[in-house]
Order: C-alpha cells, then sequence, then structure tokens
C-alpha cells in the first residue's frame, strides 16, 4: 500500500493536488 | 435488451471520456487540420522552444528548470503532462461501471499496468506524422526537431510516432476510444490482482459493447475489432520499451527528476 500511496490517494480523493 | 445494455455502456463510456480528458481526438484534429481559429505555435529549434516555454506555458509548473538543458526541460514537461492524465484516467476509471466497488489493490494495479497503455493509445489523438500537440493544443513540437536532440531524449517519442501512424490509420473516433481505453484498464492478466475473474467478467462487457459499437460506428471495417485486439498486444511492448528507456535515463541523467506519482507507476512494472 505504501509503495503507491499518491494512487490510492488519487483514487479515493479526486480533489488531491499532485504538483510536478 | 443485452444489446440495449451493452449500446447504453457505450454512450455512458463516451460521456464520462468527453468529461474526463481535456484534449480529445476531435479537438486536436481540428487544430492540426486547420480549423481552429488561432494554429498553434511550431517548435521546430531551440529558438522556437524558448519562445514557447515564455508563452505557452505557465511559469508556475516551470520551478527549478528553467537553467537546465532543452532536453531535461522537454523530459520534464512530458512529466507534467503524463501526471495530468493519469489524474484524468483515474477519474474515467472510476467511471467505468463496478471499477469503484473492486478491491482497491486491484485498482491501483490495474491503473498501475494500464496508465501507460492508455496514455499512448490517446497520444496518437494528438499527432501526425509531422510531429505532436503540446501546451493544451497551442504548440506544435516537430518530429524533426524531437528527433535532432541528444540520446536517449531522441529516442523518446519516435517509437511512439511509429505507433501513432499506424493506431491512426483505423481511423477511431473518440467514442471508439472511450471503451478501447475502458478495455485496456480492465486487464485482467496484470500482475498480483486478486479478484482475476471479477475484472475479466468486467472487460468482456466493455469488449462486448466495443465490437458491437464498432459494427455500427465503422459497418465497413470488417477487421476492426481483431485489429485492435491486436493494438492491445503492441501497446504492452511499447510500454515495456518507454520504462526500460526511462530508467535508463533516470540511471545516467543526473540532471532529470522523476515525479513520484510516476516513480510509483515504474517502481516493479516489468
Amino acid at each position: 500500500k505504501e509503495k503507491h500511496k499518491i494512487l490510492h490517494r488519487l483514487l479515493q480523493d479526486s480533489t488531491s493536488p499532485v504538483d510536478l | 435488451s443485452q444489446m440495449a445494455d451493452l449500446k447504453s455502456l457505450a454512450k455512458h463510456m463516451f460521456e464520462a471520456y468527453l468529461k474526463n480528458f481535456n484534449m480529445n481526438k476531435t479537438k486536436a484534429r481540428a487544430i492540426l487540420t486547420g480549423k481552429a481559429n488561432i494554429p498553434p505555435f511550431v517548435i521546430h529549434d531551440m529558438e522556437t522552444l524558448r519562445l514557447a516555454e515564455e508563452n505557452l506555458v505557465s511559469k508556475q509548473a516551470v520551478n527549478g528548470i528553467q537553467n537546465k538543458e532543452a532536453e531535461v526541460r522537454i523530459f520534464q514537461r512530458c512529466q507534467c503532462t503524463s501526471v495530468e492524465t493519469v489524474r484524468e484516467l483515474t477519474e474515467f476509471a472510476k467511471c467505468i461501471p463496478e471499477f469503484i466497488n473492486l478491491d482497491l489493490n486491484d485498482q491501483v494495479t490495474l491503473l498501475k499496468y494500464g496508465v501507460y497503455e492508455a496514455m499512448f493509445a490517446m497520444l496518437a489523438s494528438i499527432m501526425n506524422k509531422d510531429g505532436l500537440l503540446v501546451a493544451y493544443g497551442n504548440g506544435f513540437m516537430t518530429r524533426e526537431f524531437l528527433k535532432s536532440l541528444r540520446k536517449p531524449f531522441n529516442e523518446i517519442m519516435e517509437p511512439k510516432f511509429e505507433f501513432a501512424m499506424k493506431f491512426n490509420a483505423l481511423e477511431l473516433d473518440d467514442s471508439d476510444l472511450s471503451l478501447f481505453v475502458a478495455a485496456i484498464i480492465l486487464s485482467g492478466d496484470r500482475p498480483g490482482l486478486v479478484n482475476v475473474s471479477q475484472i475479466e467478467q468486467m472487460q468482456e462487457t466493455i469488449v462486448q459493447a466495443l465490437r458491437l459499437h464498432l459494427h455500427s460506428n465503422h459497418p465497413d471495417a470488417i477487421y476492426l475489432f481483431p485489429k485492435l485486439l491486436q493494438k492491445m498486444a503492441d501497446l504492452r511492448q511499447l510500454v515495456t520499451e518507454h520504462a526500460q528507456l526511462v530508467q535508463k535515463i533516470k540511471k545516467t541523467e543526473a540532471d532529470t527528476f522523476l515525479h513520484p506519482l510516476l516513480q510509483e507507476i515504474y517502481r516493479d512494472m516489468y
């Protein structure tokens, strides 16, 4: 789960920001 | 009644596709064929690249990369687009019936392995034989310019152009692509999946909807469906080679930075 925490977050919360 | 269900599924996926992706083939083709109000700014050398960087893209996104080599700057901007597309694909996947009811780890696995295949299939929409749209369709970067970059950066896009030219010959539209992308995501043979049969059943339904939709949308293209299944296999190969190239760049190019989301996707991929 820790290995893919951003994907997990994107799946659960579409509003979470992912910036470069 | 089963046919009506498949038709309504096709409609649903098309709507989800239009809603979630900022760019689509209809918009891209209008720009590429000169039907847009403002033609895209053509990036064909270092000077036009600089001009585009100054005028087309937001200054916020370039933090820390302004002084880097052109190849590195282009690579970093490609990553920005990839990250944004992964976000869009995740939202699109959530619209596939039953997807959000799958085991969360399986959802992650399907995205991990599916997003790049889906991305390269959709990338064809913004490409022609001479180049590709960038900066939300405001720019057009030529294939020759990308080929003129130094090694290994000049090797990134050429295989995608070669795939895109063959893929675009099939003349799919956005409604076809929406089902094709959903079918890619729902691949039951991704490593580590728990509920394989559930995913296979979901993919079977999407594939049936795709077959029916192609039949009515392209009545004269009798081998289109089997050709598309072959493209799914070609995309896997394309992604495998891309992942290897990215690993090579990460090892040999000290100045490049790989976004944490993309790192997650590439780690232990193939």
